[in-house]
């Protein structure tokens, strides 16, 4: 299972829709401070199920809305869908495709999708089990995690240890 | 639930002893109990870079603190990989001497998993098989842009 | 004190409303009380970079974080000189741009402050009359050593 | 008035008696990780008066008492000095030379010196009131607290600046 591309519509500062694709195993993400590299990683968070407001850098959900620019009013609503693909879990044929999507309106209505259906949030988190992914994994390092992680309590650390390993 | 646990310091303290010289060049480190309730106690990380006493990780500097804390990150993606990693500059505290061990680790282990990676240093991007640029030409506006190596390292400007 | 306090708000926000646009090239922050309890009350930094939206300071990058954090502390110093200044790798978030703002304004204001910084990033060692170069040739020994600037881009190698 | 050299013996990894001097106001510390940087920081901290071990990254005071290496025994005590110079504070005559200095032994008795003269560690930080220095000073800014200060809660950021401006 790999992922092979992001679509972000309307999700912090990318307000067009807009197609990340990532074809190879190696992928390298740059860009001058404050230009949105980070919301990629906060993208990816939230449609596996991130609830925390907090945790997405915000101080309530709507914060993942575009909220307007200089030239630009705010979006309507934030959508997320993930392409993963070479898929190989029991309930799947081999080497498929899945999309999960999330989406979210002014009016605080949170909606998930896989494969273009609705879903419940519990699909989606149920979907990655046993796979060591999800919206805390240790496999997604945010900005800043690694100096908190050092400076962790041995009571935190081991918390840390129970749920990754 | 007591064995389980002893079980899983046990797994990560062998891949971590394996992967912390990795990336030091030398040296090890090991997760120990603080405390003897395997129940409840908390854990702590000893570490020795190359040449040093034994410490606990608070008398490291700031960048012998971060490779420490990938050393562990790596080890316990060894025992559990998931599909993919994405790291958001893990790299910024480190001399180029460790950003190069680190990122020749992260090529050797992207035989198996998918690694999306952001940063600020040239030696850590070379290693990309694509670059992915992300700009901010309209003001508040973010939009992916394709970029090589010379326009992303152009792009830092 | 009431009074005191806010003459201190007052004069910190006639200073960071200079410094701000100095370090992101446009833009402007100020510092609000969270509150109406002069006495009592907490205090929240609003920072617009250029060409955004006013946002709390949590919305930033990591980048513009630690370059508002820079334009208060610089702020302060302008109000209250002390004789040096000691930073140690507040450079490491930010990007080469930034990095050059950042260094133009500690070398203009080394007029009449002596700065003394730490720091991996080429540009900023660039303005340094004078390079210290720390190494640790005996394991766990650290012993100064003279380098120029050649030589001291070759010690982070 | 400036600094103008910093002495240290056996204080952390810098066992052998070094001096280093800053003729210049703009004056890089480069070096690879770990080698030491800031640890000279953490000593100018330590002799104008710092005494929570905790501040200086060490569980207790003695452990700024260099503790060994591959080669070398642990050290009997810890000494660091500073020399500043264009000293113009009503009490000395003007542009003279001031040195401060704090010993430390393994018995964990601490003595501060001023012009090499026996003082208290009052005398060190009266020195100081007014310059806008101190072993918390604003003017010292250590590795990480950059990005401490931006996550600081508003009560934290009124404290830092009650005491700064
Ligand atoms: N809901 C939103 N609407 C519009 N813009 C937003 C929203 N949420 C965040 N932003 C903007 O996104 C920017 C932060 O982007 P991000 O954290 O991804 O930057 P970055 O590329 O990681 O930068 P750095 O290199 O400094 O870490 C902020 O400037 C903020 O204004
Ligand atoms: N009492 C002590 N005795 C011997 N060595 C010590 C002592 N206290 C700290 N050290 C050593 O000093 C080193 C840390 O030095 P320091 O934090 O100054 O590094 P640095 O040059 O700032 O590195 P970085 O670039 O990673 O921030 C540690 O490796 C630690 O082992
Ligand atoms: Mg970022
Ligand atoms: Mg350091």
């Amino acid at each position: 299972m790999r992922l092979s591309k992001i679509k972000l519509a309307g999700f912090k500062s990318f307000v067009d829709s807009t197609i990340i694709s990532f074809p190879s195993n190696l992928v390298g993400v740059v860009g001058p401070n404050g230009c949105g590299k980070s919301n990629v990683i906060d993208a990816v968070r939230w449609v596996m199920g991130e609830s925390s407001a907090k945790h997405l850098r915000g101080a309530a959900m709507l914060d993942v809305i575009f909220n307007g620019s200089g030239s630009r009013r705010p979006a309507e609503s934030a959508s997320i869908e993930l392409i993963f693909e070479h898929v190989n879990l029991p309930q799947y044929p081999p080497d498929s495709e899945i999309a999960i999507k999330r989406q979210l309106t002014r009016d605080g209505q949170s909606h998930y999708f896989m494969n273009g259906v609705r879903c419940r949030r519990k699909d989606i988190t149920d979907l990655f089990l046993g796979t060591g992914l999800g919206p805390r994994s240790y496999a997604i390092i945010e900005q800043g995690m690694i100096s908190r992680l050092i400076e962790a309590k041995p009571d935190d650390l081991r918390v840390f240890l129970e749920e990754a390993a | 639930t007591k064995v389980r646990f002893q079980e899983t310091l046990d797994s990560v303290n062998g891949s971590l002893v394996a992967m912390f010289p990795r990336l030091f060049g030398g040296g090890q480190a090991h997760l120990e109990l603080v405390g003897d309730d395997l129940l409840k106690s908390g854990v702590a990380i000893i570490a020795r870079p190359p040449g040093k006493r034994n410490s606990t990780i608070h008398l490291l500097s700031g960048g012998e603190k971060a490779l420490t804390a990938i050393a562990l990150v790596f080890a316990i993606f060894e025992l559990n990989p998931a599909p993919f990693c994405m790291l958001d500059e893990v790299d910024a505290p480190l001399d180029d001497t460790n950003v190069g061990r680190f990122s020749a680790l992260v090529k050797s282990m992207s035989g198996n998993v998918q690694f999306i990676f952001i940063s600020h240093n040239k030696i850590t991007m070379e290693i990309a098989e694509q670059l992915v640029g992300v700009t901010m030409q309209e003001a508040g506006v973010s939009r992916p842009v394709a970029v090589d190596l010379d326009k992303a390292v152009g792009m830092l400007n």
